[in-house]
């Protein structure tokens, strides 16, 4: 459905604006490299079915937001390392990770290693953005682009929210995946803070500055 | 079975 089809164009939307922020302007300053990891073991502990997949759509959605990860952590640590400020960067992780890893191993669909590593990445995911809100917090501001690249991630998850509204109603078995449903809400609450101040600050044509 | 629904998401 669309929601579901705007939600990935988004993603892979999102993935561009922050390769061309890093390459246009040689630098990674206000890009969280922890969120960045983060993001890498979310698409690895979810597509460990990759070998898999059967739709071309999904295992070329998911092709792509594996590599370009990678490259964008390549680019943050070896290549454009010196614009890198780690000391902006200070969230600790490992709440993220055993919030995380906890929901995985007390509520899976069912005690299998891709159920248990599906769940650790979808609970994973709606949290791993913490760490560059808490360094945009931190800087107070941020470059357009980088306002862009947070709005258009934030914009995908919030977009799956209408898709499984829409896929209950027109489906016969009426599924309502639990886990996917409440972290994808919990994660769209995370940016709304973020999403407000987008609206009334960078869509206005003006800087990003938190007040 | 709750999760095969969402397993065709990304």
């Amino acid at each position: 459905n669309i929601f579901r089809v705007l939600g990935d164009f988004s993603h892979l939307a999102s993935i561009f604006i922050l390769l061309h922020k890093i390459q246009q302007l040689k630098s990674c300053s206000g890009i969280s490299f922890k969120s960045q990891v983060l993001y890498m073991l979310v698409y690895i502990t979810r597509y460990l079915d990759l070998p898999w997949t059967s739709s071309p759509y999904n295992f070329i959605f998911k092709v792509l937001f594996i590599s370009s990860e990678l490259y964008i952590i390549y680019l943050m640590a070896r290549a454009y390392k010196p614009t890198n400020d780690p000391n902006l960067d200070t969230f600790h992780v490992e709440f993220l990770l055993g919030f995380a890893g906890l929901l995985a191993l007390l509520f899976p669909y069912k005690y299998t290693i891709l159920e248990v590593f599906w769940a650790f990445s979808i609970w994973l995911e709606s949290v791993a953005i913490l760490p560059q809100l808490f360094m945009l917090q931190r800087t107070g501001e941020a470059e357009a682009m980088t306002a862009h690249y947070i709005a258009a991630l934030g914009m995908y998850r919030a977009l799956y929210i209408p898709n499984w509204i829409y896929r209950y109603f027109s489906e016969p078995t009426h599924k309502v995946d639990t886990i996917a449903v409440t972290a994808g809400i919990l994660q769209t609450i995370l940016y709304s803070d973020f999403f407000w101040i987008y609206y009334t600050k960078v869509m206005r044509g003006e800087k990003f500055k938190l007040p | 079975e709750a999760t095969e629904a969402v397993k065709d998401e990304l």
